[in-house]
């Protein structure tokens, strides 16, 4: 719920300053947190750059926020030690925006009991509740799922719950920390009046008989069917897996007839880019001939092309297989554009097609590395506890090569899954030419929410930083040293032997209750999303703004007849325009003289102090001349000395 | 598989308010910079 008051709101691009005391990892989350809510909502972030209003985020001691713009310039918020998890990130700027906790609203006794004996004594306070004319629910039910609830536990001196949900579905809902729900995000748009996000660009599960408003491409052959299922599969779409009837509508294109070559175009609706950068994400299911191919290009618009051309981004290869697959075609388009979808069909016979569902187009960066892992609650729940899987090794575009290991069943200190980032070795000679300690990568391990709407997504992900001067604890070693040094050998599944460095992560990656919840698992899969970033551009200070706002202050002076505004120390004057016999003069060069004028008053001047000295000069004189003829009288007793004779 | 050795970035603290318990803050509601000047 949000606190009344249009005063606390943010302009919607939020000015931020990092402190140099942030965790570098933690700048790297922020960033990731920042750009959810580029994705999800109008909210954008930039740099401060001397706005009067901006969030300074430093490391505090643990993690916290003011609730909305306080208007007093600087204003912290903290993300201290084991705050760097993008759910917490998105919270505390949450706060900062103007929401207090879910369970504070003044509904909520309608939804939530609290359990005031089981709370530690003197903390009853964090259960108040404002009532609607402090705070606002924005006209959105009470939200269990808010990433703004407390959970169960919270402030509780005992083991029993301190808030119990008045539907026991919701107890173990609550006080999840993982993505912004719909309500949030519901309530985020309402406050701040967003009608679109910002780098959101389309998505489409094909449910609707509309499909998007795609259309079917012109110069083809044959078209792409909407359809439930196809001759040669699948059986089901990828959005609801068949389990709703009369829904679970995908696109097929069919190759069990027609000849060699013959292709089929299914084209998006015009799309308008803000950024140069796209990443198109889909399911696919291919159950044609190895032959038939898939290949994505754009349609790009411009002044000497207005009927679009065609440029060709990527090739989808891949065998037939029985399953829907997960693709990320990354696109650079910077101009008015569709994306087009081309199927052919390729030599030999086929008994089924090219497949497509959930769609979703962002301008945003592709995750890097799918990992997917089947049937994973059976994995889930036979995995001994305390007991690892580990993904293939990737290698990152920067070269270094890493893994990730997954507790399914708990780890020995924890119930929760677990979840380490590790790198290790990999060709020899790359690693041989790579910087050791490697500095500054930061890995991430998303378990994706598989929504078929990216925006709706809750996907869990944490995320990890190689810092080049950490050492192994009670060692000299560094420990993101090269793998080969400072790991351990392991052998793979296949009998192959490489190296393992240590592992840096945490226990409490996930619960198993929630990684049964929303569509972590889909189809008996889950698939996790790795990624390593070079982050080490965020090691150096943030620039501040300029401490003299130079063109602040000559804004607000106007120099008239084309005088030129400059600095004059910290003050603002203007220079003025001078001519042969003539110039500008006055603050703002709003006076003109000449030359000739100039003299005229330099003569009637000199004449006029000229008869003033004058007529000083005389003054005093006969003054003077006045006091010493009575000071001689006076000498004379009055009698005029004369030559007397007798 | 070998196991090597794992570090818990996060102290397995599952929730920012058990960070923030762990450091003794007692803010308001948990996590949040109450300022006495704030007109609520």
């Amino acid at each position: 719920n949000s606190l009344i008051g249009d005063q606390y709101l943010w302009p919607t691009t939020v000015p931020y300053y990092f402190e140099d005391d942030l965790d570098i990892n933690a700048k790297g989350v922020i960033m990731k947190a920042f750009e959810q809510y580029r994705l999800k909502t109008c909210i954008d972030y930039k740099p401060w750059s001397g706005e009067k209003n901006y969030i300074s985020v430093f490391k505090g001691s643990g993690c916290f926020s003011s609730v909305g713009n306080q208007r007093k310039g600087k204003q912290t918020l903290s993300i201290g030690a084991g705050c760097d998890r993008i759910a917490t990130i998105e919270h505390e700027f949450l706060h900062a925006l103007g929401f207090w906790h879910e369970q504070s609203r003044a509904d909520r006794d309608d939804y939530v009991t609290i359990m005031w004996d089981r709370i530690q004594a003197g903390r009853e306070h964090n259960f108040n509740k404002y009532d609607d004319t402090t705070s606002s629910s924005l006209n959105v039910p009470y939200d269990y799922g808010s990433m703004m609830h407390y959970s169960k536990t919270a402030f509780q001196n005992g083991t029993e719950p301190t808030i119990v949900t008045k539907i026991p579905a919701f107890s173990d809902v609550i006080g999840q920390r993982m993505e912004f729900s719909d309500s949030d995000l519901l309530k985020l748009n309402r406050l701040y009046n967003c009608t679109r996000p910002t780098t959101f660009l389309d998505t489409c599960d094909f449910e609707l008989e509309n499909i998007c408003g795609m259309i079917q491409g012109q110069g083809d052959n044959t078209d792409w069917e909407r359809v439930t299922k196809a001759t040669g599969g699948p059986d089901t779409d990828y959005s609801n897996m068949g389990r709703c009837t009369g829904t679970g509508y995908f696109m097929h294109f069919s190759t069990v007839s027609g000849s060699e070559g013959h292709t089929a175009l299914l084209e998006s609706r015009l799309l308008y880019p803000n950024r140069n950068y796209q990443c198109l994400q889909f399911f696919y299911y291919h159950s044609g001939n190895p032959n038939d191919k898939l290949e994505i290009w754009v349609r790009e618009y411009d002044e000497a092309s207005p009927s679009g051309t065609l440029r060709m981004i990527e090739t989808i290869t891949g065998l037939p297989e029985t399953l829907w697959q997960l693709h990320h075609v990354s696109l650079n388009v910077s101009t008015k554009f569709r994306v087009v979808f081309k199927g052919t069909k390729g030599a030999g016979s086929s008994t089924g097609g090219l497949s497509l569902d959930d769609v979703n187009l962002s301008e945003t960066t592709c995750p890097e590395h799918v990992w997917r892992i089947k049937n994973f609650k059976s994995i889930m729940e036979n995995t001994p506890r305390g007991t690892a899987i580990y993904s293939p090794r990737f290698r990152s575009k920067y070269g270094y090569t890493f893994q990730m290991g997954l507790y399914p069943n708990g780890t020995e200190t924890s119930e929760d899954m677990g979840a380490y980032a590790s790198l290790t070795s990999g060709d020899d000679v790359i690693d041989g030419d790579l910087t050791w300690p490697c500095p500054w990568m930061q890995i991430t391990m998303m378990l994706m929410d598989q929504n078929a709407d990216i925006r709706k997504r809750m996907s869990n992900q944490r995320s990890v930083t190689s810092d080049p001067n950490q050492k192994v604890e009670g060692s000299t070693m560094f420990s993101w040293d090269n793998p080969r040094k400072v790991g351990m050998e392991v052998t793979d599944g296949d009998g192959t032997k490489y190296f393992r460095g240590p592992g840096f992560g945490t226990s409490v990656y996930l619960t198993q209750a929630r990684a049964l919840s929303r569509e972590f698992i889909k189809g008996g899969d889950a698939i996790f999303l790795l990624s390593m970033e070079d982050i080490s551009h965020l090691v150096s200070s943030q620039p501040l703004p300029p401490t003299t706002p130079t063109d602040d202050l000559c804004a607000l002076i106007k120099c008239e007849n084309d005088g030129v505004c400059v600095m004059d120390g910290v003050k603002a004057a203007c220079r003025c325009v001078v001519g042969d016999d003539w110039s500008y003069y006055g603050d703002r060069c709003q006076f003109k003289s000449s030359i000739q004028e100039g003299v005229v008053t330099a003569v009637v001047s000199t004449v006029v102090v000229f008869v003033v000295m004058l007529v000083v000069i005389v003054v005093i004189v006969v003054c003077l001349k006045k006091k010493y003829k009575k000071k001689m009288n006076d000498m004379g007793g009055g009698t005029t000395t004369q030559n007397n004779y007798a | 598989t070998s196991k090597v050795t794992e570090y818990d970035v996060d102290g397995g603290k599952e929730d920012l308010f058990a960070v923030n318990q762990a450091a003794g803050l007692d803010l308001f509601e948990g996590d949040i910079l109450y300022d006495e000047e704030q007109v609520r």
